[in-house]
């Protein structure tokens, strides 16, 4: 499954 | 990583700093809503979960253990402390928590990118973070002398919020990622719930008066 990259933000 | 997003996340820092300094040098949480900092508190426990199994980089794990031990750090203070706890506006700071995170908990069950335990408790912080200042805004209104810390505590939180949605309009045109509508909009909610408080902000700054909010 495709992780948003929105994840690494805090 | 752009400079918006080190920016945001350095008037965040700034702004948690701000507040520690009051609290810790001062002994004083006047003005300050625990309701507000209890909400941050449950946030960041809901939003990083995966911290010790998720590693994406140093300076992203330093940061949430900044985030989660500072928000900690400040309740314990407000509730514990012998002498902190005696400037707490407790009859002011009346905003119930329930009405906020019940609903932002039922909202995450419905609208979610995948129907997990830990993606549920992402996008419930991220409601969560939007609505949370709440407390802090109503506090405001009612205090009729805000002293400065605190009005600058205030305002280095919503100057984050304003610098993250130009991080993500700098990374919508130079990353390939898809449309994230959740944190975007909760995102965008969360920043005009300062509005009004940046108004009147700049409104006794420009004029060199003292920071008071209508009734």
């Amino acid at each position: 499954s495709q992780e948003s990259t929105t994840k690494d933000e805090l | 990583m752009n400079i918006f997003r080190l920016a945001g996340d350095m008037t965040h820092l700034a702004s948690v700093l701000v507040l520690l300094l009051k609290i810790h040098t001062i002994k004083s949480c006047a003005g300050v809503s625990l309701k507000t900092q209890e909400l941050y508190a449950l946030v960041f426990a809901t939003r990083y979960l995966d911290i010790f199994t998720h590693f994406i980089s140093i300076y992203n794990t330093l940061m949430k253990l900044i985030f989660l031990g500072s928000s900690f750090s400040i309740v314990w203070y407000m509730r514990r402390h012998k002498i902190v706890r005696r400037s707490y506006d407790k009859e002011q700071d009346t905003f119930r928590h329930l009405f906020l995170i019940l609903p932002c908990f039922l909202l995450a069950l419905v609208i979610n990118e995948r129907f997990t335990f830990k993606e549920v408790m992402w996008t419930f912080s991220l409601y969560l973070e939007a609505v949370a200042i709440l407390p802090q805004l109503v506090l405001l209104q009612r205090t009729r002398n805000i002293d400065n810390l605190t009005g600058q505590y205030v305002f280095l939180l919503g100057g984050y919020r304003a610098l993250y949605i130009l991080n993500w309009i700098y990374r919508y045109f130079t990353e390939q990622h898809f449309v994230h509508w959740i944190t975007w909009i909760s995102g965008l909610v969360q920043t005009l719930l300062y509005a009004d408080f940046f108004y009147y902000y700049f409104h006794s700054w420009k004029n060199n008066e003292k920071l008071q909010l209508p009734a």
